[in-house]
């Protein structure tokens, strides 16, 4: 089968830092 | 209770659908709970990374940027938690180390991209992600996959540090060799230590049982040749360090029994085929340096011997294994002051690190190449042990 096309849209990410940053800040605003 | 009818294989895309809302207990069931001594060891290699990769297909296929950019980050989220709480645990490192790598390729060889398809089955080209290009969150996991990887390397140093000395150098196993110790040197080890002592054997058990963690958590071959290597170069350089601070580890019989030790981990290298996975060479100091107390050490050839033999030695080394080089018996001999003047003289054109010790914490680059898996995805099933019923297969 012929290889099929590029996906379009690239998903844009937080580098690693980024992520863990926003995953304190959730979790400072858990009870 | 939905009656849940059997499909065929064949049937099935590849891919899992879970509610958004099931989102958090996916990671938790699938990530935070997961012992790798515990249900995993039944698993399949790499299946957490074939589930969270099968749900990123879905969400994918539903055009869903959203629930592709949550799944993605609660899963490297998700890992870098359970690493954070048991991130001591060689197992729990090695099994969320090949499941990021896997999960990498998943990404890559489903990316669509020609460079990665080279392998793949028509079936599954039929598999590629359709609408989103994950190459950034590739470069996370990548990202990630280093941070564990260092990890990796801590925590198997921390459990061969305690070893390296006792079982490379302080340990005698050849019979014979040893009975004389230096003159006025006394053995620093106490006569009731062996109970406690690490021999060669601790080291060898120790990398048996590493390699075989790393193996059945279907670490990739590339990246065991790696992790051994660098576990190698930790082993010759805390040897070599020590060796360089110590006059009772200067002696013609401890070079004999460092080459011996070090056959012993050639010969594990060869039992597991790594010799090419470059482990051997990083061992290079330390045979230098046996070879060193072993050779005659008094002629101008002698000196000229030692200067070609010992390339993988810096000049502050040599000079100093010179320098405690002990003669155990009548048949050995000091090593003159003239005769090290001799070897400085002719290794002052070398342009070499002043520095005496090893970087004994020194860790390779490591790389991660693309090793697609030949796995069916449409044939990957559950186990109920997983507790992931809320998922189903499409």
């Amino acid at each position: 089968a012929a290889p099929r096309a590029r996906p379009r849209i690239l998903l844009k990410a937080p580098t690693l830092a980024e992520m863990e940053e926003m995953n304190l800040s959730e979790d400072d605003d858990s009870p | 209770r939905p009656l849940n009818i059997p499909r065929k294989e064949k049937d099935f895309q590849g891919m899992l659908e879970y509610k958004r809302d099931d989102e958090p207990k996916l990671i938790k069931n699938l990530i935070l709970d997961l012992k790798p001594r515990g249900v995993a060891v039944n698993l399949i290699p790499g299946l957490p990374a074939y589930i969270l990769f099968m749900c990123v297909r879905h969400a994918d296929y539903l055009n869903d940027d959203q629930k592709v950019r949550s799944l993605l980050t609660s899963t490297i989220n998700g890992i870098k938690k359970i690493l954070k709480k048991r991130g001591d645990d060689f197992e729990t490192v090695s099994f969320w180390l090949s499941n990021t790598c896997r999960f990498l390729h998943c990404l890559k060889q489903y990316s669509g991209e020609e460079s990665f398809m080279k392998h793949n089955t028509s079936r599954q080209n039929e598999h590629c992600l359709t609408n989103f290009d994950l190459a950034e969150y590739r470069q996370v996991l990548s990202d990630l996959a280093i941070q564990i990887y260092q990890q990796l390397v801590r925590v198997l140093e921390n459990i061969l540090q305690p070893m390296i000395v006792s079982g490379m150098l302080e340990h005698e196993t050849i019979q014979g060799v040893s009975g004389v110790k230096p003159t006025g040197l006394r053995k620093r080890t106490s006569s009731i230590a062996d109970e406690g002592t690490y021999t060669l054997d601790s080291i060898v058990r120790q990398l048996n049982t590493f390699h075989s963690i790393l193996c059945q958590h279907g670490m990739d071959p590339e990246l065991i040749k790696q992790v051994v290597k660098q576990m190698f170069y930790i082993i010759g350089a805390v040897t070599l360090n020590n060796l360089l601070l110590r006059k009772d580890m200067c002696s013609w019989s401890k070079g004999m029994q460092i080459r011996y030790n070090v056959s012993q981990l050639e010969e594990w290298l060869r039992d597991k085929n790594l010799m090419n996975s470059g482990a051997k060479e990083t061992l290079e100091p330390l045979i230098q340096a046996a070879q060193l107390l072993q050779v005659k050490k008094k002629t101008d050839e002698d000196a000229e011997a030692i200067c070609s033999m010992c390339n993988a030695l810096t000049t502050a080394q040599i000079v100093k294994v010179l320098n405690l080089y002990t003669p155990v018996n009548e048949f050995e001999e000091r090593v003159l002051v003239s005769f090290i003047r001799n070897i400085q003289l002719r290794l002052r054109d070398r342009k070499d690190s002043p520095q005496l010790l090893m970087d004994a914490k020194h860790i390779f680059p490591v790389t991660f190449p693309f090793n697609p898996s030949s796995l069916a995805l449409e044939t990957i099933q559950i186990p109920g042990s997983l507790a992931l019923g809320f998922i189903s297969r499409v």
